[in-house]
């Protein structure tokens, strides 16, 4: 019901 | 060569005091123009970031690339030992490069200095948003004095730790957080007389679902500055902004969680 992405996931690695 | 000039309880160490339960390093980034402190949660689930440009920043020093891992508990703790009348300054020069130096000198000149090692974090860059991009993904932002938003996380954040959901219509705000014995609703209308304190501005509405044990520890930072814009997506991390000095600024983002 609640999994969670991770917040690296959002943004591209510069 | 870096010179860092910090007050106790200026924003550099608000922020480290702020994440010093939830992240190990801080990844700072200093060039002639100013500084940029990134940090992760260790779960992954939250970054805060601060900006802060060398106008803004009284005797900041800083005249080639400096990208270093600070520790924070190191640093906390060392602020921590300082008195308030203390000026402390923070230098990571070429001769000593892989520590880094916090030097206290009382108004009677005395001193106390720290060095302590920088870690040796692999320094991750992210891609922030930038203006057209909160413009094109996000559906939604909110302005609201930040002493209230501070109130309403701490609220969401001791009914339930876990669970938490934003609202925005253009009428209103709504904030609700589920609680192991209740959960707890909280409404906040647009006021048409005055917009200057409280204005909702969307496109669409928006619902997001996150954990409110992070915006109630970032809430704390946030009161540095009389306001907050939280910027909401149904796609991205909620993302909550307050300007600090002229043109320094202080971001989190907190992962939404997913609902089905």
């Amino acid at each position: 019901l609640r999994s969670q992405p991770t917040i690296k996931s959002f943004f591209k690695r510069v | 060569m870096l010179e860092l000039p910090l007050v106790k309880g200026d924003p550099f160490h608000h922020v480290m005091e702020a994440i010093l339960d939830l992240s190990d390093v801080a990844h700072v980034v200093c060039t002639t123009r100013g500084l940029n402190l990134l940090a992760v949660d260790t779960k992954h689930l939250a970054i805060v970031s601060l900006l802060f440009p060398a106008e803004d920043f009284k005797g900041y020093t800083c005249d080639e690339y400096i990208s270093i891992g600070i520790p924070i508990r190191d640093l906390v703790n060392a602020i921590r030992c300082g008195d308030d009348k203390d000026t402390i300054t923070l230098k990571v020069g070429e001769e000593n490069f892989g520590t880094i130096t916090l030097s206290f000198v009382s108004p009677e000149k005395n001193t106390v200095d720290y060095e302590f090692r920088l870690v040796d974090a692999k320094l991750e860059r992210f891609r922030l948003p930038d203006r057209h991009f909160l413009r094109s993904k996000y559906q939604g932002s909110v302005k609201m004095p930040s002493v209230e938003f501070r109130r309403i996380c701490k609220c969401l954040s001791n009914f339930g730790d876990e669970y938490g959901v934003i609202s925005v219509t253009d009428e209103d705000l709504t904030y609700f957080a589920k609680g192991t014995d209740g959960d707890v609703y909280v409404e906040y209308k647009q006021q048409e007389e005055d917009t200057t304190i409280f204005k909702i501005d969307v496109r669409e509405p928006v619902r997001l679902a996150f954990n409110p044990k992070y915006l109630n520890t970032f809430a704390k930072v946030f009161t540095l500055s009389g306001q907050v814009k939280l910027f909401l997506s149904k796609t991205h991390p909620l993302m909550v902004e307050c300007k600090i000095g002229q043109k320094g600024r202080i971001r989190c983002f907190v992962a939404p969680k997913v609902e089905p």
